[in-house]
């Protein structure tokens, strides 16, 4: 596994988007990953529609009642995967464009499906499993606790305390070895994490957080997908 | 408060404060005068405009709130910088409610399970 490595270097992550006010990051985590699968598995990135699944994807989790994607009520990305899965694929984003709302009705159209599942998989909360996952199959979709985002500015968030209960759905996008953390006057090993709150959150939307003991519950809800091989109409 | 030291005549450093000990209510100024200071750049970074004027004092009580907020996560997280974000008028629930969105649920039983990897080279 390399020290450091990063999507964004091999052109496999879209710009950040804006979830605006609505529940529905659950939405960009998953099209994040499947962006990013899609780019592995053809060399196109394209840029898809999180407002499809927001509109039309209201798959359950048969496991748990009342587990269902709900566009700005919240969701999961892996009942997101299954969703993708069974209707054939997603839209572009710019075929169908994002509201910040779940009141329209599904618009979903087959015939211009531009990426579609092969299959995902859960990973185990495992670090070494899950950097090698992000290195074999691109950007991961996973949850945390966003707390400490509220009033993140930069740098490497490692907070002392922070709960593992996972109210955030993100993307991870690549490591790294040593992220300097002036305070403790040592390097601290770091995720990189898209968000989906605009370019003026974070640093330029973007999120890093010291790995090494599941802070903030980042390991435990991490899963990948994997794309068929047909590039969008 | 400042503290500045210089040294005086016979060399010994002479250490004073040269603000007076704020009592609670002067402090308090300067906390409400930095917190209003920072509400009116946070306004205008932020293009943010409020429908009355209880609104605005309302979202004003809101930020110095989260003015304190930022300070303890800086005190928990001080590798990470904290401070005045675009959701710093928002209390914790209005965000979680209108920016997260995650499902709070575990990872469904019967989602398929990633072979495991080699990471030794």
């Amino acid at each position: 596994l390399p020290d450091d490595f990063d999507w964004r270097d091999h052109g496999a992550v879209t710009g950040v988007k804006d979830q605006g006010s609505c529940g529905s990051c659950w939405s960009f985590s998953a099209t994040g990953a499947l962006e990013g699968a899609h780019y592995l598995a053809t060399g196109e990135l394209v840029s898809l529609s999180e407002q499809q699944l927001v509109d039309c994807d209201h798959e359950c989790d048969p496991q748990q009642y009342g587990a269902c994607d709900s566009g700005c009520n919240g969701g999961l990305m892996t009942s997101a995967f299954e969703y993708t899965l069974k209707v054939g694929g997603l839209e572009r984003e710019k075929d169908y464009p994002y509201t910040g709302n779940d009141r329209g009705p599904c618009k979903f159209d087959k015939t211009k499906i531009a990426a579609s599942v092969s299959n995902f998989s859960v990973i185990s909360v495992d670090e070494d499993q899950i950097a090698a996952n992000l290195v074999k199959h691109g950007p991961l979709a996973v949850g945390i606790n966003a707390v400490f985002m509220q009033t993140y500015m930069g740098g490497v968030s490692c907070p002392y305390i922070c709960f593992r209960t996972l109210d955030h759905g993100v993307l991870l996008v690549g490591y790294g070895a040593a992220g300097y953390s002036p305070i403790r006057f040592k390097d601290k090993p770091f995720w990189v994490i898209k968000n989906s709150w605009g370019a003026n959150w974070g640093e330029d939307g973007y999120y890093k957080i010291c790995r090494g003991r599941n802070v903030c519950g980042v390991d435990s809800m991490v899963s990948s997908v994997a794309a068929l091989h047909t590039k969008s109409q | 408060s400042a503290v500045v030291s210089d040294v005086n005549s016979d060399g010994d450093p002479l250490i004073r404060q040269v603000v007076s000990d704020g009592g609670v209510e002067e402090d308090s100024d300067d906390h409400l005068l930095n917190a209003e200071y920072h509400f009116t750049l946070f306004k205008s970074k932020y293009r943010k405009t409020y429908a009355s004027q209880e609104e605005h004092d309302y979202r004003l009580g809101v930020f110095k709130a989260n003015l304190r907020r930022a300070k303890r996560h800086q005190l928990l997280d001080p590798s990470a910088v904290h401070g005045v974000t675009k959701f710093s008028d928002l209390t914790p629930s209005e965000f979680r409610r209108q920016y997260l969105g995650l499902k709070p649920l575990k990872l469904p039983a019967d989602a398929q399970k990633a072979p495991i990897l080699p990471t030794d080279n």
